[in-house]
C-alpha cells in the first residue's frame, strides 16, 4: 500500500523534465 | 441570487482546482532544480512537497498580486482573480483575509527575483515539516540557501529596503504556516463533500489528501 501511495508525486519527481 | 447560486455550486471550484493542480506541477519542477533536493530520499522529497506546496503557490502568486485592487491579475483583466473568485471555490474569509494581508506585506518588501526564488526554495526545504526522516540533511540544505540569501541581500540589495529584510522574509515563512493550517482545515471540509471532491484533480487529492479514499 505504502508503495502505491503518492504515485503521481513519485512519477512527477522521477520523470525527466524537458 | 447569482452570488448564492455561485456559492452553492462553487462555480469557480473546477477552474481553481485546475489552476492549483497546474501550479503544484510547477512547484515540483522547481523543487527538482534546488541543489541537493534530488539527493534526499524519495519519501522525504514527497513529505516536503506535500507540506509546502500550498505555501509555495501562495508565495509564487505574489508576482501577479496587485496592490491597486488587491487582486491576482494574470495578464489581461480577463484573467483577474478576486477574493470573490476564491470564495466561489469554497474558501472563506478566515483564509482570505489573512492571505490578502500576507500578499500585501510580501509585495511591500519589493523583493528582487533572486530573493523571491530563494525564499520559495527555503520554504520547501524546511526540516520541521511533519514526517521528515533526515531532518539533519534537510536542515543543512536549508542553511546553505539561507546563507546564500543573506549574502545576496548584503551584497546586492542596497539602501533602506534591505534593513532587516532577511528577518522580515523569515517572518513571512511563519505567516505561511498558519495560512497552510487554515487552508488545510477548509480543504478538509471541502474534500469531505463528494459533490466537491469530484471536481478536484487526482494530483490535488493526492497532495492535499483525499479523505474519501
Amino acid at each position: 500500500k505504502k508503495k502505491e501511495n503518492n504515485a503521481l508525486l513519485r512519477y512527477l519527481l522521477d520523470k525527466d523534465d524537458v | 441570487a447569482s452570488m448564492n447560486i455561485g456559492f452553492s455550486q462553487l462555480s469557480m471550484l473546477p477552474h481553481l482546482a485546475d489552476l492549483v493542480s497546474y501550479s503544484i506541477q510547477k512547484v515540483i519542477g522547481f523543487a527538482k532544480m534546488i541543489p541537493g533536493f534530488r539527493d534526499l530520499a524519495a519519501d522525504d522529497q514527497i513529505v516536503l512537497l506535500k507540506s509546502s506546496a500550498i505555501e509555495v503557490i501562495m508565495l509564487r502568486s505574489n508576482q501577479s498580486f496587485t496592490l491597486e485592487d488587491m487582486t491576482w491579475t494574470c495578464g489581461s483583466d480577463d484573467f483577474k482573480y478576486r477574493i470573490s473568485d476564491v470564495t466561489q471555490a469554497g474558501h472563506n474569509m478566515d483564509l482570505l483575509e489573512p492571505l490578502v494581508k500576507f500578499q500585501v506585506g510580501l509585495k511591500k518588501l519589493n523583493l528582487h527575483e533572486e530573493e523571491h526564488v530563494l525564499l520559495m526554495a527555503i520554504c520547501i526545504l524546511s526540516p520541521d515539516r511533519p514526517g521528515v526522516q533526515d531532518t539533519a540533511l534537510v536542515e543543512s540544505l536549508q542553511d546553505r540557501l539561507s546563507e546564500i540569501l543573506q549574502s545576496y541581500i548584503r551584497c546586492r540589495h542596497p539602501g533602506p529596503g534591505s534593513r532587516l529584510l532577511y528577518a522580515k522574509m523569515i517572518q513571512k515563512l511563519t505567516d505561511l504556516r498558519s495560512l497552510n493550517e487554515e487552508h488545510s482545515r477548509q480543504y478538509r471540509c471541502l474534500s469531505f463533500q463528494p459533490q466537491h471532491s469530484m471536481q478536484l484533480t487526482p494530483l490535488v487529492l493526492e497532495v492535499f489528501g483525499n479523505e474519501i479514499s
